[in-house]
């Protein structure tokens, strides 16, 4: 384990053990190392500089089409964990667990609030919200009128915002989404249940002495 | 479902832009 550390970290700025990474999350050493396959074909696809960049998050989401999309952005300045800019490869499968069939429904439910709390303030407020409708319909064929719009962020403050003071706090976006568990499927990738056979060329890469499964 | 009978967090999340499922799909 040792030489994968002293091998890969040359080339991947920010790269840790993948034994080490797999004894904080909930991913094998192999799925670890399935993991990294991914994170090589994303990090190399503008500059092979063994980071991320959100030109590159982007591209990969996206499937090679340029897009600005609110969401994509949101969601990599949550990878990027060290607010440099690009995120590497630690921060890449501390992020991913969270999406793990099998993280908790907590860290799930936290995630999401960070995703929603645009203006980092600790709370999701009605303006970003309307933001994030806006952003929506920009992206999608849906039509809404302002009105409509309205309409939709008075029933959700509503239901969410149980102290009526315009904006959602953490407790009260914990009952909500309790309520409304469809909001977290976004929060799971079944995909990571098959991360070995998805990327199997990591079983020619590995360095690691006896692969774990 | 028609959008007007959704929570506005029903809605937002079906943005392509949080599908992350289709970082998997080569």
């Amino acid at each position: 384990m040792g030489c994968f550390h002293s091998t890969a970290s040359r080339q991947y700025p920010g790269h840790e053990d993948p034994v080490f990474l797999a004894s904080q999350t909930a991913f094998s050493v192999s799925e670890v190392e399935a993991l990294f396959e991914l994170f090589k074909s994303i990090s190399s696809s503008v500059i092979d500089d063994g980071l991320i960049s959100k030109e590159e998050f982007q591209l990969a989401l996206f499937k090679n089409k340029k897009k600005e999309n609110l969401f994509a952005n949101r969601i990599f300045d949550l990878f990027d964990v060290k607010r440099k800019g690009v995120v590497d490869f630690g921060d890449f499968v501390r992020v991913l667990n969270v999406f793990h069939p099998n993280a908790s429904q907590e860290d799930k439910i936290d995630f999401t609030f960070k995703l929603y709390d645009l203006d980092g303030t600790g709370y999701i407020e009605r303006h970003e919200v309307r933001q994030m409708l806006i952003a929506i319909l920009c992206e999608s064929e849906l039509k809404l009128s302002d009105e409509m719009i309205e309409g939709i962020l008075d029933k959700t403050f509503k239901e969410a915002d149980v102290d009526q003071d315009g904006k959602i706090c953490r407790s009260e976006w914990h009952q909500f989404v309790s309520k409304n568990p469809q909001l977290l499927k976004i929060m799971t990738l079944q995909y990571l249940r098959d991360i070995t056979t998805t990327f199997p060329s990591f079983v020619f890469h590995s360095e690691v002495d006896e692969i774990a499964t | 479902q028609s959008p007007a009978a959704m929570n506005a967090f029903e809605l937002i999340s079906t943005s392509q832009g949080l599908n992350l499922g289709s970082l998997f799909e080569k």
